[in-house]
């Protein structure tokens, strides 16, 4: 790009992918030895005998922890704090739940179709009693489509930065700002994926729609849930999560 | 701000 030099482009990589490891938990070393470890039938069900408004609870606040470490992964990205509040609030509001799903891939096992929850992996069977089957199926699908691109840390910190730096949100004060910001990931992307002969991975990468209506999904049936339990929100979600979402 | 209170202090605090 003529509006960046060779070392901003390098030393921008090296802080996506350095803001990436400080703040994905577990590190990839233990998701990989951890894969195995799946629910017995007996937790399982146990799980499944949950109210539903106990288990929208707990899903609500692994959500919320998942979402806090994504604030963190934005705050660490150079030139993100440098952007207007406003902005940096819009780019979460609209950004942070579509992070959180690209960043499941890595705690994803798609050979039993199981995902890390509460300290074992877990297939849809475990989320029931929450009532929103469809939305669950789908999470699970995108998660195993991005597993058979079989990304790398490297790649999965990028996919993440440019979900987040996104300048076609609504609302947005210093679109430009946010554009540049922008460009200047994709340089260091596609320089990282030349360099690892990974060129084609553009091409596969599910497209921006899919992360969009998985969001909206989560939300409707969040409001679904809300006409079921009026009153059950403000009690026990986490603040954040009604901040966000409701 | 006042209706994303939360986030602001997120992003306010140094590491939260």
């Amino acid at each position: 790009s003529p509006t960046c030099s060779g070392m901003e482009i390098e030393l921008l990589a090296q802080d996506v992918l350095r803001s990436h490891r400080e703040t994905s938990q577990p590190r990839a070393e233990e998701l990989q030895q951890r894969r195995w470890d799946t629910f017995s039938r007996e937790e399982v069900c146990a799980y499944q005998r949950k109210p539903m408004q106990e288990m929208w609870e707990r899903c609500a606040g692994r959500l919320t922890e998942a979402i806090q470490h994504v604030v963190e992964f934005a705050k660490r990205l150079r030139g993100f704090m440098e952007l207007c509040q406003n902005d940096q609030i819009v780019l979460l509001k609209a950004g942070a739940m579509e992070v959180v799903l690209v960043r499941m891939c890595r705690a994803f096992n798609p050979d039993n179709r199981t995902v890390l929850f509460e300290g074992k992996y877990a297939g849809t069977e475990l989320f029931r009693s929450l009532g929103c089957h469809e939305l669950v199926g789908s999470i699970f699908d995108f998660a195993q489509s991005l597993c058979a691109l079989r990304l790398s840390e490297s790649e999965v910190a990028f996919l993440c930065a440019i979900v987040l730096i996104n300048a076609n949100r609504p609302w947005l004060q210093e679109q430009a700002k946010v554009a540049r910001l922008r460009g200047r990931l994709e340089v260091a992307f596609r320089l990282l994926l030349r360099r690892t002969h990974r060129e084609g991975l553009l091409a596969r990468l599910p497209p921006a729609g899919r992360l969009r209506a998985l969001c909206s999904q989560h939300v409707e049936q969040l409001q679904a849930f809300r006409r079921l339990h009026p009153g059950a929100l403000p009690a026990a979600f986490p603040p954040l999560y009604r901040e966000l979402f409701a | 701000q006042e209706k994303h209170r939360i986030l602001h202090k997120l992003l306010q605090n140094g590491n939260s």
